[in-house]
């Protein structure tokens, strides 16, 4: 573990905290896309099947359940839960999310480190959460404006893939054989797409004016 | 090279 992984987990597990605090807070979950928690879910489910079978460390073993356990949580409450689910922008949310898991899936079964159930599920997660955000971007493009808690979550988000990719580069240097070029790969494709979000992100903060994205 | 049987990254 270094100092760059633990921020990278902390970030995330700070964006995640801070939808649930917006969805509690305001029982609302406009702005939201309910596509994009789907597959964050679905990202954990297939990345932890080892959860039971290899133990790595406690802290581990509790990340992965905090984040399973919160990303199902967002995902019943936006579908379920009869206060929040009324402000979810049904018509907004169009983003046709299928063929995101199909080309994960199938990119996985060709390109995969073993050809293994766990390992073909774990590439699976690497690509899916890459491309994950996109029915995020496109349902904040088209909402116009972006209210600060769904930002601020975005901004995490974003934040937590680019502190992994400083700790790849860490640990290349300082392990040797370390060779995670699936992740590295995909890591950095899921940091671009974040590039233009954080452009805007950042010159609304230094503009201090409200985020617009251009539609 | 992978340098450990299982992703100990989350």
């Amino acid at each position: 573990m270094n100092i760059f992984r633990l921020a990278g987990d902390l970030t995330h597990l700070i964006s995640i905290l801070v939808l649930l605090l917006k969805i509690y807070a305001t029982k609302s979950c406009s702005g939201i896309s309910l596509k994009t928690q789907e597959l964050y879910a679905l990202v954990f489910l297939a990345r932890y099947l080892d959860l039971f079978t290899d133990f790595v460390s406690v802290y581990n073993t509790v990340m992965k359940l905090v984040f399973i356990g919160s990303s199902l949580a967002i995902v019943w409450c936006m579908r379920m839960h009869r206060i929040v689910k009324r402000s979810y922008n049904r018509e907004l949310d169009t983003f046709r999310h299928y063929f995101l898991v199909a080309g994960s899936f199938v990119l996985a079964l060709v390109v995969h480190e073993k050809f293994t159930l766990q390992e073909i599920f774990w590439a699976f997660s690497i690509y899916l959460e890459a491309v994950a955000i996109l029915p995020q971007l496109v349902l904040l493009q088209r909402s116009g404006n972006v209210d600060n808690l769904t930002g601020q979550y975005v901004f995490f988000l974003g934040a937590y893939r680019a502190f992994y990719i400083l700790n790849w580069i860490y640990r290349y240097f300082t392990e040797q054989r370390f060779g995670r070029w699936i992740s590295w790969i995909s890591g950095l494709v899921q940091t671009a797409l974040y590039a233009d979000f954080f452009y805007y992100y950042f010159m609304s903060w230094k503009n201090n004016a409200k985020l617009q994205l251009p539609a | 090279l992978v340098n450990e049987k299982y992703h100990d990254e989350l």
